[in-house]
C-alpha cells in the first residue's frame, strides 16, 4: 500500500528533467505528510526532511548513471525516491542483529517494555530461534503481577519443549537471580528473563528493572516495542535507555498495517540497533532486521 | 499555552508541535489549523488564549458524542474487541467489578481460545471481582464458547454478560471473518444481542488506530471504544480524528493495571489535559 503522500510526492516531479528548488520543496511537503502518518516522530521528520533536501539539492545527485556503458539519466523522481529511501536506511543502520554472549557461564537476555507489546510472545520466539542455533535455553517467568503470566510462559514452554524457571512468594529481582543460580547448576548457557510490562515512569518498576541489571548484568537487554505505537514512542525509549541502557530494540507485530515510523524514532533516540521484527503470533514469525524493508515500508 | 501570547508563527509553530505529538495526526492537525485560521480571518480569534479556548471548544465537540446508556437493560450483552496486548481482558475484569459493585449479577465468557493462558487470565479477574465465569474446551470454536456462555448467562439469569475476544490484527481477513461468525453467534443467543461492542483501542497507538477502527467497525458495529493505558505519557489524541470519522463515543479510559483503574470518559478532563 503506497500512501498517497508518496504518490505525491513522485509526480511532482512529471514532466520535470531535474530536482530543483521549486519542485523539491512541495515533494518534502508531501513526505513530510506521509511520515507523520507513519507515526515518525515530529523532529526527527523535521531532520530527515531537511537531509534529504540538502542531498537532493547538493552535488550527491547523479542523474546520469551509466548503464550498459552508455550514460543514462535518471528521472529525477526516481532520483528523489533514492535519496529518501537511502537515507531513511541510513537513519535506520548501522545493522547489528548480533546476540551477545559471554566468555564464561550463561548468557542473558532481558526483555522489557510496556505493557502489552508482545514482550512474552517474543520470548518464546527468541527461544526457539536460538535452541535451533543449538543453544540450551531456560526461560524465567519474572512477571509476578500480570494474571496468569507465569501459566502463559509455562505453556510456551510445553509448546517448545523448553524448561520454565519460576518461584511462588518471591521477588522479580530474586527470581532472576536464583535462575541463574540454577541455570549454571544445570547447565543451560541462555537466560531469558521476561520480565513484566511497565510504565517508563514508574519509578518503583523501572528500579525493579535496575536492580536485575545490577545484580546479574544481562548481556542483552532488549527493549519490545509494538509498532503500532505513536509519538509516545521517543519518551519511553528515551527513558527505557537513560536508566537501562539497553542493547537492542525489537518491533512487533509488523505482520499488521502499522507503517513502523516509531522503529525510526527509537533508533534515533537511543542510538541503538534494531535486532529483530516480530511478524505473527506463532513462534516462527520472528525475523532478523533489515533496514530496507523496513523503509520502504515506513516512507510508504 | 496557559500565558495569553501573540498569535505569530512561532507561536502557531509550537501549537502544531503540540498536535502532531499528541498524536492527533497530519489530516486532524489540518483540519483543525485550517478552522484556526478561518477564526483569525473573521477576527474571530485574535490572541493564543483564544486559539486555545477554540480549538478545546472544537474537539471537545467532536467528543462529546451521544450514547444510551444500557445498563439497566437485562439482559445486557456486551463483547470486548481490539487487536493483540491493547488491556481487553483486563479492562473486562475493572468493569465488571464495578457492575458488582453495584449490585448486578455478571458473567464473564473466555472467548479467546486461542491465546497462551487466556482462559486463565481472564478466570483470575471473575475471581477478583466476584464474577460467574464461562469457558469452553482448549482451542473450542469461540463462536460456539460465546453462544454457550449467552445461553448459560440467561439461564442463571444474570443481568450482565461480558464476551472477551482475542487480539487480532485488523489486516488478517480469517480472523475478522471469525469475529463476524462471533456476532452472528451472539444473536442467535439472543435475539438483541451485543447490546454493546466495546473496542479497546492502547492510548499508545499512533495512527493505525484508526485503521482499527475502521476494520473492526467493518466486521461488528462498535458502539463505544475503551481507551487502555491513559496513565502513561501517551496523549491519545488520535482519538478526535476516530471519533470525528466514526462518530463513536469514547466510553471509558483505562488508568492503570488494577481492578479500580477504570473510570467512565470525562471528555472536558480529556481536552485539558490534551492541550496542557
Ligand atoms: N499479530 C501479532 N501479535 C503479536 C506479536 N507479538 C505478540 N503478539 C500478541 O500480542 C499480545 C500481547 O503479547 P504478550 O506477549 O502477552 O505481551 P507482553 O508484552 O508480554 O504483555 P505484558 O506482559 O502484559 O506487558 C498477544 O495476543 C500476542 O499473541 C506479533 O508479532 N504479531
Ligand atoms: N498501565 C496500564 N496497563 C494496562 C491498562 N490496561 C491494560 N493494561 C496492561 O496491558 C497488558 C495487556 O492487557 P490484556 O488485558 O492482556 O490485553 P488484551 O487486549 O486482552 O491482550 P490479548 O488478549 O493478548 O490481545 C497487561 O499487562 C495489562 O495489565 C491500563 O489502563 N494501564
Ligand atoms: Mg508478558
Ligand atoms: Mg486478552
Amino acid at each position: 500500500v503506497i500512501s498517497s503522500g508518496f504518490k505525491n510526492a513522485k509526480n511532482r516531479f512529471k514532466g520535470q528533467s531535474e530536482l530543483t528548488i521549486e519542485n523539491i520543496k512541495p515533494a518534502l511537503r508531501d513526505i513530510r505528510q506521509s511520515l507523520l502518518e507513519a507515526d515518525v516522530e515530529f523532529k526527527i521528520v523535521k531532520k530527515f526532511l531537511k537531509n534529504v533536501e540538502e542531498k537532493a539539492l547538493g552535488e550527491t545527485v547523479k542523474t546520469t548513471i551509466k548503464h550498459k556503458g552508455e550514460k543514462r539519466k535518471i528521472k529525477p523522481a526516481d532520483a528523489f525516491v533514492k535519496i529518501c529511501q537511502e537515507e531513511l536506511e541510513a537513519l535506520m543502520g548501522p545493522v547489528d542483529t548480533s546476540i551477545n554472549y559471554r566468555e564464561k557461564g550463561p548468557s542473558i537476555i532481558m526483555m522489557m517494555g510496556l505493557q502489552g507489546s508482545g514482550k512474552t510472545t517474543t520470548t518464546g520466539k527468541l527461544a526457539k530461534m536460538l535452541t535451533e542455533e543449538g543453544k540450551r535455553v531456560l526461560l524465567v517467568a519474572a512477571d509476578i503481577y500480570r494474571p496468569a503470566a507465569i501459566d502463559q510462559l509455562k505453556v510456551i514452554g510445553d509448546t517448545l519443549d523448553l524448561k520454565v524457571f519460576s518461584e511462588a512468594n518471591t521477588s522479580p529481582q530474586d527470581i532472576c537471580s536464583h535462575a541463574v543460580n540454577y541455570a549454571i547448576e544445570h547447565k543451560y548457557n541462555l537466560l531469558i528473563f521476561d520480565t513484566a510490562g511497565r510504565l517508563a515512569i514508574d519509578d518503583k518498576l523501572m528500579g525493579e528493572l535496575e536492580e536485575i541489571d545490577r545484580r546479574t548484568k544481562p548481556d542483552n537487554k532488549f527493549l519490545v516495542i509494538d509498532s503500532m505505537i505513536g509519538q509516545d514512542a521517543v519518551h519511553t525509549a528515551k527513558e527505557f535507555n537513560n536508566r537501562l541502557e539497553i542493547d537492542g530494540v525489537i518491533l512487533t507485530k509488523l505482520d499488521g498495517d502499522a507503517r513502523g515510523g516509531a522503529a525510526l524514532s527509537v533508533k534515533e533516540v537511543t542510538q541503538k540497533p534494531i535486532k529483530f521484527l516480530g511478524m505473527g503470533e506463532t513462534f516462527d514469525k520472528l525475523e532478523v532486521f533489515r533496514p530496507e524493508g523496513l523503509a520502504s515500508r515506513i516512507l510508504g | 499555552f496557559n500565558e495569553v501570547k501573540e498569535l505569530n508563527d512561532d507561536f502557531l509553530d509550537d501549537l502544531e508541535e503540540l498536535l502532531l505529538t499528541s498524536d492527533i495526526g497530519p489530516k486532524t492537525a489540518d483540519v483543525l489549523f485550517e478552522k484556526i485560521k478561518e477564526g483569525m480571518d473573521k477576527k474571530s480569534i485574535k490572541d493564543s488564549a483564544s486559539v486555545i479556548s477554540f480549538l478545546k471548544q472544537e474537539t471537545f465537540d467532536i467528543l462529546n458524542i451521544k450514547f444510551e446508556e444500557k445498563i439497566n437493560k437485562k439482559p445486557y450483552i456486551m463483547l470486548f474487541i481490539g487487536v493483540n496486548g491493547s488491556g481487553k481482558t483486563t479492562t473486562i475484569g475493572k468493569l465488571a467489578s464495578q457492575y458488582i459493585k453495584e449490585g448486578k449479577k455478571v458473567l464473564l465468557i473466555a472467548g479467546d481460545t486461542f491465546r497462551a493462558a487466556a482462559v486463565e487470565q481472564l478466570e483470575v479477574w471473575a475471581k477478583r471481582s466476584g464474577a460467574g465465569f464461562h469457558s469452553g474446551k482448549d482451542k473450542q470454536d469461540p463462536s460456539s464458547v460465546i453462544y454457550d456462555g449467552i445461553k448459560k448467562g440467561l439461564d442463571e439469569n444474570y443481568d450482565i454478560i461480558i464476551g472477551d475476544t482475542s487480539g487480532r490484527l485488523h489486516t488478517d481477513k480469517k480472523l475478522m471473518e471469525e469475529l463476524k461468525k462471533i456476532k452472528r453467534s451472539a444473536v442467535k443467543a439472543h435475539k438483541d444481542a451485543p447490546h454493546d461492542v466495546f473496542l479497546v483501542l492502547d492510548s499508545t497507538n499512533g495512527q493505525n488506530a484508526i485503521h482499527q477502527t475502521k476494520y473492526f467497525n467493518e466486521a461488528m458495529d462498535i458502539t463505544g471504544i475503551v481507551l487502555t493505558k491513559m496513565d502513561g505519557t501517551a496523549k491519545g489524541g488520535v482519538i478526535i480524528g476516530i471519533s470525528n470519522t466514526y462518530n463513536i463515543p469514547v466510553r471509558y479510559v483505562g488508568i492503570g493495571e488494577g481492578i479500580n483503574d477504570l473510570k467512565k470518559m470525562d471528555v472536558e478532563e480529556f481536552v485539558d489535559a490534551l492541550y496542557s
